[in-house]
């Protein structure tokens, strides 16, 4: 048949390639050959010879001696299928087509061997290959690939490199968890490849964010539904620490990536997660120096950073939507209709089922919530670049009044809502981080919440404790904001009833 | 809840994680440095 | 939304009321062995770790990765590397490559020792040092010579001496002085 005579051809270039070596002669006519005599001269040609190679690779590994050499074959078909994409002419079809075509190709064996028999089933052979890939290409990169001695060609491939990254990124959406359980650890482990995440993150105008960040948020997504109170596998618990290192790599390698994308991410992580929020959020920009957030004399209009407005990646104007309008026009116009029209906008139709510390389920919407309390950030920070401070740290701005109407009209969860996200925004010294330190350090000692004072004091304590009782790392913006409270002449925690009520928080509170 | 197909995918997923060294970069023939010679039994024997 | 519902994190003793929260998770863990282990310093020098990040979990990352590396051409193809007539430098001749391999320093014998068992180069390096007075210890799997400045007692029977020695240990790629009962059998 067609496909054992793939297996002949195929287990020759195995061997060949275990005589010589991968820049010999012999091997640009071998493939001058597979080209010319058929073996690859067409797309049938072509899908039918790398199925075939793939599946007696895959069967190779199987059936290979486990303390041996077990990636003969794979090692093999990765280094052909690099070089076919180096070597090809592309005349009648792009090097894109070729890469959709060869992952189209690796996805179909992958999933058939992955649904066929679960017994029988290993990860491995298909990691190595999607791991030679990017080790290969990693080589020829090199320097803006300049070991391509044509210079059309090398032009063509500088050119493909984010693309080359961002396909390879789609089709590992594709194989994400959800999808094939299977492949679940070999998955997290090529996101966090050596050769690919690096790269994803340092991408020239930030080409590879969009595509690492939706690969992240499918990481997130997964811990998401099977993090259930009471009953985490050890499997999903692998998981979460795996995902938990890997945040604390981008941390240190590049937080920016965090930082301007930290909306997405909270949007996605498990709400119980608090110290994995942390390790998010307190990414501070590299080469800022940070002062002692402990420092009861910390002025923050005296730090130079807390003018800056911090980059996001993502505008969370796209995700407001239908309440855009009365939004923004609230914040020209504060007027109760607008209001009534904008907390009317955040109830959900069904249960948002959340395994929160406290609560199982929401009934108001969480992102949009997230999206407005963010918009107003922005453009308050806008506000204070273009016109004073005095226009945006004023209670009696637009930007102040519609946070605080969203809580004074709002259910105790809208009430908590607004407050947890407002918290999220306390991060590093930053213009969002300065002005929520003042909002809320406002709303804890106004009157103006009347009777729902205390509830608004205890939501408040609720969210930055929750924050401080992990272990570290602990955000910047928090531990200045916990900080001035517990300091505070205008409100005595110890006296607070909520808190001597619960004798466990009473001894939290008397310690700190 | 995770379906019980899917619980013990990811339970074989977990007992075959790839690891460090199946992530290391593909091993391929190079131009040997010297010739196979009987040595010792006593010398290593895994370079 | 209030504090109470914080309480089951504070009272980690008690069973029943922290069983629905998976503490590891919540109030997570001291996380310096975890960043120890990824390689980020205490100190104030910032490098970066996810180029040689050789898996998610430490456990499944026991050996170091290849990272990206580029060879300029320059470097490639370079004639007379390692006294070699012949380029990429071949050793396959136990009479004449001798002469070459004395002229390599300690260290490059043991690298080439370390690098190439089964070969005829292991070989030629094993001739060389022990014609240096090292000595290859058969259990240890790693070479050994005589401390200069101290001489060893002898047993009585005659099968071993008790001494100063210098080894070369090859994970740590370096020369240590170790006091040490060596057995005559059990060196070549």
């Amino acid at each position: 048949t067609s496909t054992e005579r793939y297996y002949l051809v195929f287990t020759e270039w195995v061997r060949l390639l275990q005589r010589v070596t991968s820049d010999d002669k012999i091997i640009f006519v071998f493939i001058k050959q597979l080209m010319d005599k058929g073996v690859l001269s067409d797309s049938d040609n072509f899908i039918g010879f790398v199925k075939a190679a793939l599946e007696l690779s895959v069967y190779s590994f199987k059936e290979s001696d486990p303390t041996g050499e077990v990636f003969t074959a794979i090692d093999a078909l990765s280094k052909l299928l690099i070089k076919l994409f180096i070597l090809q002419d592309f005349a009648g079809y792009s090097r894109q087509e070729y890469l959709n075509t060869v992952f189209s190709i690796i996805l179909l064996v992958f999933s058939n061997d992955h649904e066929e028999d679960e017994a029988t089933f290993n990860e491995r052979p298909y990691f190595r290959l999607l791991s030679n890939f990017l080790c290969e290409w990693a080589t020829l990169r090199g320097h803006n690939f300049i070991k391509v001695a044509d210079q059309k060609t090398r032009k063509e491939l500088l050119s493909f490199d984010a693309e080359f990254y961002n396909i390879f990124a789609s089709y590992l959406h594709s194989f994400q968890p959800f999808a094939f359980p299977g492949f679940s650890f070999a998955w997290i482990s090529l996101l966090s490849h050596r050769m690919f995440l690096p790269v994803m993150l340092r991408l020239p105008q930030k080409a590879g964010w969009e595509k690492l960040m939706l690969l992240l948020i499918d990481l997130l997504k997964f811990l998401n539904q099977y993090t259930i109170k009471g009953k985490i596998s050890d499997a999903v618990s692998v998981v979460y620490k795996g995902t938990l290192r890997i945040f604390l790599g981008i941390s240190n390698d590049v937080p920016q990536f965090l930082i301007e994308n930290h909306y997405e991410l909270m949007n996605n992580l498990p709400i119980s997660y608090f110290q994995l929020k942390n390790v998010i959020l307190s990414a501070i920009p590299l080469k800022m120096l940070v002062p002692n957030p402990f420092d009861s004399d910390l002025a923050l209009e005296n730090i130079t950073e807390c003018q800056n407005p911090p980059v996001v990646f993502y505008d969370p104007v796209s995700d407001i939507q239908a309440l855009k309008k009365p939004v923004d026009n609230y914040l020209r116009i504060p007027s109760n209709s607008l209001l009534r029209t904008i907390i009317n906008g955040l109830y959900l139709t069904e249960y948002d089922i959340k395994g929160g510390v406290g609560f199982d389920m929401l009934t108001t919407n969480n992102k949009l919530i997230r999206a407005i309390v963010l918009h107003v950030a922005v453009e308050a920070g806008l506000e204070n670049g273009r016109t004073s401070s005095n226009a945006v740290f004023n209670t009696k701005s637009s930007y102040y009044q519609l946070l605080f109407d969203l809580i004074h009209d709002g259910t105790i969860e809208l009430k908590f809502q607004v407050i947890q996200v407002m918290i999220e925004q306390l991060r590093y010294p930053n213009i969002h981080t300065r002005w929520f330190i003042y909002v809320l350090r406002d709303m804890f000692v106004t009157e103006a919440w009347e009777e729902q004072r205390t509830e608004v004091q205890e939501i408040i304590l609720r969210s930055l404790l929750e924050r401080v009782i992990v272990h570290n790392p602990h955000t910047w913006g928090v531990s200045v904001l916990f900080t001035q409270l517990l300091n505070s002449d205008e409100v005595n925690l110890l006296e607070l009833d909520f808190i001597n009520n619960i004798p466990e928080i009473k001894h939290m509170f008397v310690q700190l | 809840e995770m379906p019980p197909k899917m619980v013990s995918q990811l339970e074989s997923s977990l007992l075959n994680c790839p690891d460090s060294l199946d992530a290391d970069s593909p091993y391929l023939y190079q131009v040997p440095l010297s010739n196979p010679h009987p040595t010792s039994i006593f010398f290593p024997s895994e370079p | 939304f209030g504090l109470k519902a914080l309480v089951p994190l504070l009272r980690q003793d008690d069973k029943e009321l922290s069983k629905p929260y998976d503490h590891s998770m919540t109030l997570g863990a001291d996380l310096s062995s975890m960043i120890h282990s990824l390689g980020i310093p205490r100190d104030n020098t910032r490098h970066r770790v996810l180029d040689t990040f050789q898996s998610p979990w430490a456990e499944t990352s026991r050996s170091e990765v290849e990272p990206t590396f580029f060879i300029p051409d320059s470097f490639v193809g370079i004639s007379g590397v390692l006294q070699s007539p012949v380029t990429p430098p071949r050793f396959d001749s136990a009479q004449n490559d001798q002469q070459r391999v004395a002229l390599f320093q300690d260290e490059t014998l043991f690298y080439l020792f370390y690098k190439h068992p089964g070969t005829v180069l292991q070989e030629l390096t094993y001739l060389e040092l022990r014609n240096r007075n090292w000595r290859y210890h058969t259990t240890l799997r790693a070479w050994l010579t005589k401390d200069p400045l101290m001489e060893p007692e002898v047993s009585a029977d005659g099968l071993s001496e008790r001494g100063s020695y210098v080894f070369f240990d090859p994970q740590r790629w370096e020369k240590c002085q170790k006091d040490f009962l060596l057995f005559y059998n059990a060196i070549m």
